[in-house]
């Protein structure tokens, strides 16, 4: 009986709560939220590469947790996000595991490409100074678009390589640990994912070591080649294909609120 | 047991009308009882009335399942209770002053999911488990 179904999805609105209600009642979730105040976030909306993304998962865990309460869904969502599945996802332990999965911004405001000894370089840094206590790195992937580039390198490929900056030096090449790297087509197009997950348990654990990644594209005859003219897209690009670093977490103890 | 056989020589001598009384009274409880069983009970909280749309991403809003009803004798057989709850429950109804009734409680709780931005614009998926009330039962 819809009109029912209404009524009671209603039943909280009805009755406006009073300002103090309303502040007592959000006092609570926060606190349930494990959270010290509202947040505010200050720029980018839903509709960024990584909240859209997280949107992704959030449809997938609820799917499996109704699933696993025995609802039944007549279809699986599609994906909104393009581009290739997350690789974690083929081995949906790791969302199902998740107590908490967390995409951090690229802090670097303005695409900074180094070109040293004839080496293009891009410079990507992420926060992760602020997780939770107790929460531990089950798996860490960094993600960047690459666009379809229209002329030359025709049936040619790309090395990609992601690194972590160990050491930086004024005036020249930081010390740089290769974490990751992928073989593509020039004339692909999409997400591409690659794991960092060992370097981003060390941030969390130490983050004064945590310099940010760089990245580095190379031809197959070896000759550096700058990122832009590559496709990847970089910070002027559009909000939904922005770069961005996604974890997932497992916490390690109990959170227990606190006693008032 | 001595006490009791001469308590309910004192209850047969008790007069006819008292009696049918207090079993249309029982007759009567457990039909209201009926009605307030206990059972799962849906307040709708919605976080845009709360004004944390800019923040929270999802859900718009969560079913805020409460258990509320009575435990009262006899206990229905739709009514899930535990075994300690009918046991509890028959001696509340022999002893009604000194042993208080079940209470109506969660049997199960399911998990939610809240996904949400932080002050930095980084965004969190945070599962957060025994939340919300699946199934209500006489504890």
């Amino acid at each position: 009986d819809f009109t029912l179904d209404n009524e009671v999805h209603s039943s909280f609105i009805q009755r406006r709560l009073r300002s103090q209600e309303r502040r007592e009642m959000q006092r609570e979730i926060l606190s349930i939220l494990g959270l010290p105040h509202r947040p505010r976030p200050h720029l980018y909306g839903k509709q960024n590469s990584a909240p859209m993304f997280m949107l992704d998962l959030y449809n997938a865990m609820t799917v499996e947790e109704e699933e696993a309460e025995g609802f039944s869904y007549p279809y699986k969502p599609i994906f909104t996000t393009q581009g290739p599945p997350l690789a974690f996802q083929q081995d949906s332990n790791f969302l199902n595991d998740a107590d908490m999965v967390m995409s951090f911004v690229n802090l670097v405001e303005h695409d900074k490409e180094f070109y040293h000894q004839r080496r293009h370089h891009r410079e990507f840094r992420f926060d992760l100074a602020k997780i939770p206590e107790g929460e531990a790195v089950t798996a860490a992937e960094f993600r960047i678009y690459k666009d379809y580039i229209r002329e030359r390198f025709d049936n040619e490929t790309f090395r990609i390589s992601v690194y972590q900056v160990l050491q930086e030096h004024p005036g020249r090449d930081s010390d740089l640990f290769q974490l990751d790297s992928r073989t593509i087509w020039a004339a692909e197009e999409g997400w591409l994912v690659f794991d960092i997950t060992a370097t981003s348990n060390h941030w969390v654990v130490n983050p004064q070591h945590n310099l940010g990644l760089q990245l580095s594209v190379e031809s197959s005859d070896g000759q550096s080649i700058n990122p832009k003219l590559a496709g990847l897209i970089g910070t002027n690009g559009p909000h939904n294909k922005q770069p961005f670093m996604v974890a997932f977490f497992k916490a390690t103890e109990i959170h227990l609120r606190s006693i008032r | 047991s001595a006490g009791g056989k001469q308590r309910n020589q004192n209850r047969s001598k008790a007069p006819k009308s008292q009696e049918a009384l207090r079993v249309a009274n029982i007759a009567e409880n457990s039909s209201t009882d009926q009605k307030q069983a206990c059972k799962k009970h849906e307040l709708y909280v919605s976080f845009r009335d709360l004004g944390w749309q800019d923040w929270i991403i999802a859900p718009e809003g969560y079913a805020a399942y409460y258990c509320e009803g009575e435990c009262a004798f006899p206990l229905n057989s739709y009514m899930n209770a535990t075994n300690h709850a009918i046991v509890q429950t028959l001696v509340h109804f022999i002893n009604p002053d000194t042993v208080p009734k079940p209470c109506c409680a969660p049997t199960q709780l399911n998990a939610i999911s809240v996904l949400y931005f932080d002050d930095s614009s980084n965004v969190i998926l945070k599962k957060y488990r025994n939340m919300v009330v699946r199934t209500c039962g006489c504890h």
